[in-house]
């Protein structure tokens, strides 16, 4: 799951 | 994007926007914590550092931008601009007993051990406690403003939705992120009780008070 180390929520 | 973030993103933006008029229009940031406000604008500039490292979208990158602005303008109008009117005796709220332990916290606990990824995951656990400061000046003075009422649930509501979008990105995209659910668990329970209030009061009409 590399998708938690950019973070695109505000 | 599903409704339960857009909606808690405009609820956010609302909060920010309630607040900004609230003290421009009366000219007075009486019943607001400068503390609060201070914290916020650490967390905006300190989880948005990623503005300069990569491009999300331009929805994305817009509300950012006016988020981390209006903190500024903010903090701005409460320590600068209106000072005279800021309630700092009822401000007394040690705001390092929040941001010391926080700071520990992103060290130990993180996804990973980088400079801008700490200081996002510090903003996280920053942001869920941030709003302690005004709920202390509230509880103090034992009322609040009704527009700072609003401000408030806006405030406490945004939260709460993304817990709904982390529910529904879970089931439908597989997607989780641990330390902002924890975070935003704890961030809408320190809420709770000023819902309760919100409701059975403002709601009605009437104004925010506490029972001596």
């Amino acid at each position: 799951q590399d998708q938690q180390f950019y973070h695109d929520e505000l | 994007m599903n409704i339960f973030r857009f909606l808690g993103d405009i609820s956010h933006l609302s909060a920010i926007i309630i607040l900004l008029l609230k003290i421009w229009k009366s000219r007075s940031c009486a019943g607001i914590s400068g503390k609060s406000q201070l914290l916020f604008a650490i967390v905006f500039t300190t989880r948005y550092l990623d503005l300069f490292t990569n491009f999300i979208s331009f929805y994305n990158t817009s509300m950012k931008v006016v988020y981390v602005a209006s903190s500024y303008a903010t903090v701005w109008m409460i320590y600068s601009k209106f000072k005279a009117t800021y309630d700092g005796n009822h401000d007394t709220f040690r705001v390092e007993f929040l941001i010391v332990p926080t700071a520990i916290l992103s060290f130990l606990v993180n996804h990973d051990f980088t400079p801008l990824e700490i200081l996002w995951t510090f903003s996280i656990y920053l942001e869920s406690v941030a709003i302690l400061p005004q709920l202390f000046m509230v509880s103090k003075t034992g009322e609040a403003e009704t527009i700072t009422s609003h401000y408030l649930f806006a405030l406490g509501i945004y939260r709460t939705l993304y817990l709904f979008n982390w529910i529904w990105r879970y089931q439908f995209e597989e997607f989780f992120d641990l330390i902002a659910i924890v975070a935003g668990l704890v961030q809408t329970v320190l809420y709770c009780d000023f819902f309760y209030l919100y409701i059975t009061k403002v709601l009605k009409g009437k104004k925010l008070s506490l029972p001596a």
